[in-house]
């Protein structure tokens, strides 16, 4: 769900080891790279490493069904177009349905593929979910390696909260990291009224720095990485000058990093 | 007026 909202299609690479997913968004300013660990799952196989090139926007859609205490099992059988969901339902109060999504191929004139919804209240009670898998090239590129000079570790809920805030209140911020201070300024604010610097310096702030960096960033994208805010109860913001931020959710078994491109000059 | 760059700008191997 936190990716969709960033990437439409993406392959999920799939091996023994993990599942792996990274991703440009549409205006190439941001990446997305997810990985989970097979230790992260109740049970885990993968016979042959494949891609499963997914429509983000239809997967969410089928996630938004499953609830909390459901287990989601995802399948995707050798040499088949369809990636399969199984929400086991333990709540007596289930209302059971059955979703089918199909489409065949990717019509280039249009921009979602159709799918039909199926729904019926005297099922058995579990979903299934197919979708139909894309045929995207698989990202093959290395994970990019990057060493930074400042990184700042916060409570995500923290960070969820301040951009979420000065969103409201222009469309670009400036992070600045200094030895004890980190200031996050909005630029372009909307309203003249509301044109003073908004330093946050919420408690659980642990700052590392080589060097003091200054970047702008657009605060739709971080409003946006900050959806990644309940997967992990801090995050970390890796920054040097002029290369993009690294805005970094890690959780048991895996991660979930999102980079953006700074703004540059003024 | 601050210029967005892309991301692949930094990272070629994208």
């Amino acid at each position: 769900k936190s990716c969709s909202i960033l990437v439409t299609d993406a392959n999920f690479e799939c091996n023994e080891e993990n599942i792996m997913l990274q991703a440009m968004d549409n205006s190439h300013i941001a990446l997305v790279s997810v990985e989970i660990g097979a230790p992260g799952f109740t049970s885990y196989r993968c016979d042959r490493t494949m891609p499963l090139g997914v429509d983000l926007t239809s997967l969410t859609k089928v996630l938004r069904c499953a609830k909390d205490e459901n287990i989601c099992t995802l399948k995707a059988a050798d040499e088949a177009d369809v990636l399969n969901l199984v929400y086991d339902a333990k709540s007596a109060f289930f209302s059971p349905f059955f979703f089918a999504f199909m489409w065949h191929g990717r019509d280039a004139s249009s921009p979602f593929p159709p799918f039909f919804l199926l729904c019926s209240a005297l099922l058995p009670l579990f979903i299934h979910l197919n979708i139909s898998l894309s045929s995207q090239t698989p990202i093959t590129s290395s994970w990019p390696e990057t060493k930074y000079d400042t990184r700042v570790t916060l409570p995500s809920a923290e960070f969820t909260r301040i951009v979420r805030d000065l969103s409201q209140l222009g469309e670009h911020v400036r992070i600045e990291v200094s030895k004890e201070v980190v200031r996050i300024s909005k630029l372009k604010a909307k309203s003249s009224a509301e044109d003073e610097d908004n330093d946050s310096i919420p408690t659980g702030v642990v700052i590392e720095m080589n060097q003091h960096v200054s970047l702008t960033f657009s605060l739709k994208y971080l409003v946006n990485f900050s959806k990644s805010g309940s997967l992990s109860g801090e995050v970390q913001l890796l920054m040097s000058n002029d290369v993009p931020l690294l805005v970094a959710y890690d959780f048991t078994q895996g991660y979930i990093r999102c980079y953006l491109a700074p703004k540059i000059g003024d | 007026e601050a210029s967005q760059i892309e991301i692949g700008d930094y990272f070629p191997v994208l």
